[in-house]
C-alpha cells in the first residue's frame, strides 16, 4: 500500500535511505532528505561509484557529478567534473541556493565551491592510484577513446585523430564502471 | 551512482544523484548525472525519477523526465520506468542502465535492461510500511 513520506534510491545504498529518512523525521524538508541520503554515499563511497577514491580518469583524479532539483519550484542545481571537492550534492545546492544558474563545470566550479565555504581536498586514495597504476600497466584498457591513433584497443595515448573504423569496436560493459 | 528521489507527506517531491562517474573516462567528461531529466527529474504534481548506468548513451534520451512526464498523465511508475528504458533500447540494445520512480502519492516502481551479467536491478525504499531501508529489486 503506497504510504508517504517515501524515500526510494537506486542500488543497496540502504545507508543512504536511512540518512534521508532520519532527515525528514527531524523535520527537514524533502531537499534536506536527498541531500542528506546522497552525502552520505559520497563519504561512505557507497559501491565505490560515488565520491572520492573511485572511478579514475586518464589522468588518475577523480571528479564528481551531482545534482539535486526542488519538484516544488522547479529549481535545480548541479556540478559537473568538480574537482577536489567531496561534498558534490551540497555544492550543487549551493549552485541553486546562491546563483542564478542550474550547472557549474570543472575548475571554476571547484572555485565557486572554495567561495562558499567547501573543503578543497585531493579526491585520489590509495585503492584510486592502485586501480589507475594497474590500467596503466594494462596498456590503459580499457577506455573510452574510438578512431584514434595510436589503436586505442591496443595502446595508451596520447592520441591523435585516425582513420574512422566502420564497425565499432566491441566493448565488455562492466556495471561496476559507469554513472 | 545513488540516485534518490524523497516525496514527503505532503506531496512534495525533490530528487537528486551523485557520482564519479565513468571509469578511465577522458578528463573532462560529465556524465548524465548531473542533467536534469536525465540524471534525476521531479515535479510535486506528477512524480520523481532517477537513473543510473551508461551516462554517455542515457542522457540523450532523458529518461527520468520521459518517466515523470509518463506519470503525470496516471501512468504507473513501473510501467514509466520500463518505457524510459524500452525508449533507449530500441536505439541501443546492449546499453547499461536503470531507472527508479515514484508518483506524488507514494507509488513507485524500477525497471532496467537486461543484458549479459545485469539481470536484476537492486534498490531500497524506506517508508512508514517498511520502517527500515528495505532493499529490494526487480527483474530486468
Amino acid at each position: 500500500r503506497a504510504t508517504l513520506p517515501l524515500v526510494i534510491n537506486t542500488w543497496e545504498f540502504q545507508h543512504a535511505a536511512d540518512a534521508a529518512w532520519r532527515a525528514l523525521q527531524a523535520g527537514g524538508s524533502v531537499m534536506d532528505a536527498v541531500e542528506k541520503g546522497c552525502s552520505r554515499c559520497e563519504a561512505e563511497q557507497c559501491d565505490g561509484s560515488v565520491g572520492f577514491g573511485g572511478h579514475p580518469d586518464e589522468r588518475g583524479e577523480t571528479t564528481l557529478d551531482a545534482m539535486i532539483m526542488n519538484g516544488n519550484t522547479m529549481e535545480v542545481g548541479a556540478v559537473g567534473d568538480l574537482r577536489r571537492i567531496k561534498n558534490a550534492i551540497s555544492v550543487a545546492r549551493a549552485v541553486m541556493e546562491h546563483t542564478e544558474h542550474t550547472l557549474l563545470v570543472g575548475e571554476s566550479a571547484s572555485q565557486f565551491a572554495e567561495n562558499m565555504g567547501f573543503t578543497a581536498e585531493d579526491l585520489t586514495t590509495n585503492n584510486s592510484i592502485s586501480v589507475f597504476t594497474q590500467w596503466l600497466k594494462d596498456n590503459c584498457q580499457p577506455n573510452n577513446r574510438k578512431n584514434v591513433s595510436p589503436d586505442p584497443s591496443k595502446y595508451c595515448g596520447p592520441y591523435k585523430p585516425g582513420p574512422t573504423l566502420k564497425h565499432r569496436r566491441r566493448r565488455e560493459i562492466d556495471i561496476h564502471a559507469h554513472d | 551512482t545513488i540516485g534518490m528521489v524523497v516525496i514527503g507527506r505532503d506531496g512534495q517531491i525533490a530528487a537528486g544523484t551523485s557520482t564519479n562517474g565513468a571509469n578511465y573516462k577522458v578528463p573532462g567528461r560529465v556524465g548524465d548525472s548531473p542533467i536534469a531529466g536525465a540524471g534525476s527529474y521531479a515535479e510535486s504534481a506528477a512524480g520523481g525519477a532517477a537513473a543510473t548506468g551508461n551516462g554517455d548513451v542515457m542522457m540523450r534520451f532523458l529518461p527520468s523526465y520521459l518517466a515523470v512526464e509518463l506519470m503525470r498523465i496516471g501512468t504507473e511508475p513501473s510501467t514509466a520506468c520500463e518505457t524510459a528504458i524500452s525508449r533507449i533500447k530500441r536505439h541501443n540494445p546492449g546499453f547499461f542502465g536503470a531507472i527508479i520512480c515514484a508518483n506524488s502519492t507514494g507509488h513507485y516502481g524500477a525497471a532496467c535492461n537486461k543484458i549479459p551479467g545485469f539481470t536484476r536491478f537492486p534498490f531500497v525504499v524506506y517508508n512508514s510500511q517498511t520502517n527500515t531501508p528495505l532493499l529490494q529489486s526487480v527483474d530486468c
